[in-house]
């Protein structure tokens, strides 16, 4: 089977991320296939932060989220 | 476990839910029994009650629906995501939607709704997402019968909730820590250069090219291969891993199960008296292998698919100084590595000696 990314941590942090500011509501994966769901709420991030628009968790991304926000609405509540 | 950002959880433990449509997979009268009894799961280790509405708003608000379903959360057709819910709060808070694009079931087949439906309330409770393989929380849905919580799971939500001070439930095990120092394993072996190491009903896949060992649920990846497994080797001339569960044997190759199987062991030339194999190893130089039962072990030449003459020996006078029985083994370039409870023991197989003793779960690096 396929060696998977060493990111579990960092997927999970991306996740609680997303779900906090861009509406991502946390949900089941299937045994068989991943979905694009997470792809699609990195995209919209990425192109809200003028970052380059690839839908995958990328170092660049993910230094992002760690930053500091300021100012800026909570979705999630 | 982890709970949801700032902690999200209902300010009162008397909740409603409410059905909005049903699922033409299943009969009605049995999405609302699995919808029910997955509430039950929650109300039985909390406080929480769930009643049912039939009209109006409900703080859990329950819907099948595919693709673009008006929430800017589209599904994304068979498999993939199966369901999504919202962490606590008012409006789209505590709804559940479920992917109508799956086959949904109440058995083993397909996607079960009673568990994926438990999983998504835990989200609707403010649980996120578990790292911990076997709880219900954890990302990948798997199929398992019985009560579906892990004593992960309900450590998660009894710090949001509490307790429920009325029942005792039993959880499922939890998942093995592997750098606990009592660590013990069911079974070992090799599989094309990856290491495979079972413990309960979970395996370690040390490859390589991985930082970490991978644990995983031996039902998620083998759902054919039983619950927990007594034994297991590479055969690497044939290309093949067996492993033994009691009486019977399966047999894999890569990571797909091979047709014909299971057989049971005593096809190999064992007596019927043996119940099951504590250990198994291949010593590909002689085209041996070593099956190991209680205190005594079995050569079983691969060459001529017979058991050789001699046998049963003693494992404590053919391998001196490693005890008495073993629990799994592994053998590389002149080496054989058997573990026997939280212990190590490396044996030169040539110079018949061990060489060295440390913990078992050095392998797993720690």
């Amino acid at each position: 089977v396929p060696i998977p990314g060493d990111e579990t941590d960092e997927r999970l942090q991306a996740e609680k991320y997303l779900s906090r500011f861009y509406n991502l509501p946390a949900g089941l994966l299937g045994a068989r296939k991943s979905s694009d769901v997470l792809q699609t709420k990195l995209k919209e991030m990425q192109a809200f932060f003028n970052l380059k628009v690839t839908g995958k968790l990328d170092a660049e991304t993910f230094d992002t989220m760690k930053l500091p926000r300021c100012g800026v609405p909570d979705v999630g509540e | 476990y982890n709970v949801s950002p700032r902690k999200l959880k209902w300010p009162n433990n008397n909740l409603t839910f409410r059905i909005e449509n049903f699922t033409p997979d299943m009969k009605k009268a049995d999405v609302e029994r699995a919808i029910r009894q997955a509430f039950n799961v929650w109300a039985s280790v909390t406080p929480l009650t769930f009643k049912r509405l039939h009209s109006g708003i409900a703080d859990i608000m329950i819907s099948f629906a595919a693709r673009d379903h008006g929430d800017f959360n589209s599904f994304d057709g068979p498999n993939g995501l199966l369901a999504h819910a919202y962490a606590p709060g008012k409006g789209i808070g505590g709804d559940t939607h479920f992917d109508e694009d799956e086959n949904w079931t109440k058995e083993s087949n397909d996607y079960n709704l009673f568990l994926v439906a438990t999983h998504e309330f835990g989200h609707a409770l403010g649980l996120e997402h578990s790292r911990e393989a076997g709880s219900l929380m954890f990302p990948t849905y798997s199929y398992s019968p019985g009560f579906p919580l892990s004593e992960d799971d309900i450590d998660g939500i009894q710090e949001l909730y509490g307790p429920n001070p009325n029942r005792k439930v039993k959880p499922k095990p939890d998942a093995p820590k592997k750098c606990d120092p009592m660590l013990s394993f069911d079974a070992i072996t090799e599989l094309r250069g990856e290491t495979i190491l079972f413990k309960d009903r979970f395996y370690w896949r040390i490859h390589p090219q991985m930082p970490e060992p991978e644990l995983t649920l031996i039902r998620s990846t083998w759902p054919a291969l039983p619950k927990e497994v007594d034994a297991a080797y590479e055969n690497s001339d044939k290309d093949m891993v067996v492993i033994f569960s009691g009486i019977k044997m399966w047999a894999l190759s890569g990571y797909d199960m091979v047709e014909g199987y299971p057989k049971y062991i005593h096809k190999l030339g064992l007596p019927k008296k043996v119940r099951e194999i504590d250990a198994a190893v291949h010593i590909p130089e002689t085209g041996k292998t070593l099956l190991f039962t209680d205190e005594q072990y079995w050569s079983y030449d691969e060459r001529t698919s017979t058991m050789d003459v001699g046998f049963p020996r003693a494992i404590e006078l053919d391998f001196p100084g490693i005890g008495k029985e073993v629990d799994a083994a592994v053998y590389d370039s002149g080496t054989l590595y058997f573990f026997h409870d939280y212990m190590r023991f490396e044996y030169s197989y040539r110079s018949r000696k061990v060489i060295s003793i440390v913990r078992a779960n050095s392998i797993l690096n720690c």
